[in-house]
């Protein structure tokens, strides 16, 4: 399926330390 | 080793790999030499670790523009995906782009890596920001302008998630039409 996110899930990756 | 073969397994994956376009206006160059790819991405993760390396847009100087693009459709009106379409329009004031303008590119960005659009963000190809000293626009750029059910749906969708009030009125407009006219003068095919 289609692979839809909504914004509250996007802005919850906003802030997440990086992988290094 | 580990860590990267763990990067791949928890990033999240978008629907459609994007690229970013930076332009800046330098009058003495052709318009192509002064748009650049900046980067592309296909992950949540990604997306964010652009977005906060890069200038806001309330930042940038008069005349620059980003683009964000599915990947492989250029951020011009003679891209062949892109010359039968329109854009959704928001004209901005003045005082805006200090109270409003990366709110709302920030929405943008959200929509269409996020596939806001339902079934129709197939037609989406991309948006556009414009810093422009009289008033900075955004705008959705759609593949068609003769698909009325997905060009009007993608406008009632991003007009709800722009929080605009239901008294504001958003227009699109053809490239066509915006090709052979001042843009200012362009007449909206559909508004919402």
């Amino acid at each position: 399926g289609k692979r839809q996110y909504d914004r509250d899930f996007l802005l919850g990756f906003q802030y997440m330390p990086a992988c290094v | 080793k580990e860590s990267v073969i763990l990067e791949k397994v928890i990033k999240h994956s978008l629907q459609s790999r994007w690229a970013l376009w930076f332009f800046k206006n330098v009058k003495s160059q052709p318009w192509q030499c002064n748009l650049r790819l900046v980067t592309t991405f296909n992950t949540v993760e990604d997306f964010w670790s652009l977005y906060t390396h890069i200038q806001l847009a309330s930042k940038l100087s008069s005349g620059c523009d980003y683009s964000l693009f599915k990947d492989g459709i250029e951020p011009m009106w003679e891209d062949s995906r892109n010359k039968r379409g329109g854009r959704w329009l928001i004209t901005l004031s003045k005082q805006q782009r200090h109270s409003d303008l990366d709110a709302l590119w920030l929405e943008t960005l959200l929509c269409l890596i996020g596939e806001a659009f339902d079934e129709y963000s197939e037609e989406v190809c991309g948006a556009v920001i414009n810093i422009r000293a009289k008033g900075d626009k955004i705008a959705i750029w759609t593949r068609e302008t003769e698909n009325r059910e997905a060009v009007t749906h993608i406008g009632k969708v991003y007009k709800e998630r722009l929080g605009l009030s239901s008294k504001v009125v958003i227009g699109y407009q053809a490239h066509a039409d915006t090709a052979t006219k001042s843009s200012s003068l362009s007449k909206n095919k559909f508004v919402v």
